[in-house]
């Protein structure tokens, strides 16, 4: 059958792959996974830009049928798309942990989550542990961490701090870490990284009915807006459990409460391609919001037992 | 073709829909 190179990009390793003409999303994204031995396959997704939009492989379209640049290798990044609500409970294979730890370290260190100056540190102290192992002064030497990306930036410029001083603070915390394997190392990360605001929120700009903007989240609680100058703490919160229906008509979004006597909220995103990716999403959270209120499927249970063993 | 211009997602019926 005819074929075309497809580029994967995950956050450690790049793959291609022959990809029949064809092939739908479902059948590339099966086969990434099956590449990489990743059985939690929920989380993840296929991502790509178009016209500075984040979009992701729908899995019952044909990969050629998506707005992709055809150009070859055609590129895809192999990302979570949504996120555990808590992670040490969720998240039970290795690779899991390993791709999720990476993906939100990026995050933090690119400034897309807002991580305070001490949880940084800390943070930093266990991506050493992951990395380094146990700490050894005869081997873990004074600039050992000189070439590492540990903290964002902005953290770093808020002191008057030399890297030997920051480095001294995080090995200070990397010592006490002693005898964490990588996985626990990661998982450390994890279960702090898990707290901070603005993990795992999808942020669109948005404008309500008077034209003031606004930012819509996405996550995997439900649907919250906030003033565009704090990402932190959102002015309205609408949980999944209280909305009967969302819904979009253009460049129009509604949320519907499920209580009548809370207005319905309606606002305007920027392009058409936004709402249908907010929609998505919010499809996507809440399917996984409901299946963790029920008992776990067959096979979460099978891959919680092997991973007990 | 034409794009699809609108959509919907019943929150309360997914949840309704789902076995106990």
């Amino acid at each position: 059958p005819k074929t075309f190179t497809v580029r994967i990009v995950t956050m450690d390793a790049e793959m291609e792959f022959n990809c029949e003409m064809k092939w739908k999303g479902k059948d590339l994204f099966d086969l990434v996974c099956r590449t990489l031995g990743l059985r939690e396959t929920w989380f993840f997704g296929l991502q790509y830009t178009i016209k500075d939009t984040v979009a992701w492989l729908k899995m019952d379209k044909k990969v050629l049928d998506h707005d992709v640049s055809k150009e070859e290798p055609v590129t895809f990044h192999f990302l979570a798309k949504f996120y555990p609500e808590n992670a040490e409970e969720e998240l039970v294979q290795e690779i899991t942990q390993h791709l999720f730890f990476l993906q939100v370290k990026k995050q933090i260190l690119d400034e897309k989550v807002y991580c305070p100056p001490e949880a940084s540190v800390l943070l930093a102290s266990y991506a050493v542990q992951a990395k380094y192992g146990d700490y050894d002064p005869s081997v873990h030497k004074r600039g050992f961490l000189a070439q590492e990306e540990l903290l964002p930036k902005r953290v770093i410029n808020l002191y008057q701090m030399t890297p030997e001083m920051w480095e001294e603070r995080i090995t200070a915390w990397y010592a006490e870490h002693r005898g964490r394997a990588r996985d626990e190392a990661e998982m450390e990360y994890l279960k702090i990284a898990q707290d901070l605001e603005m993990y795992g929120v999808n942020y669109f700009t948005i404008r309500n009915k008077k034209g003031t903007e606004l930012l819509l989240g996405v996550d995997a609680l439900g649907l919250h807006i906030y003033d565009p100058e704090n990402r932190l703490t959102p002015k309205i919160s609408f949980p999944w459990n209280e909305i009967r229906n969302i819904s979009y008509s253009d460049k129009e979004f509604t949320i519907k409460p499920l209580d009548k006597k809370i207005d319905v909220f309606k606002f305007n995103s920027s392009k058409l391609r936004v709402n249908k990716l907010i929609l998505q999403l919010c499809i996507g959270n809440h399917d996984l919001f409901m299946r963790r209120r029920k008992a776990d499927s067959l096979e979460v249970q099978q891959m919680k037992a092997q991973a007990r063993e | 073709w034409h794009r699809r211009r609108t959509g919907t997602y019943g929150v309360l019926a997914a949840w309704r829909r789902l076995p106990r």
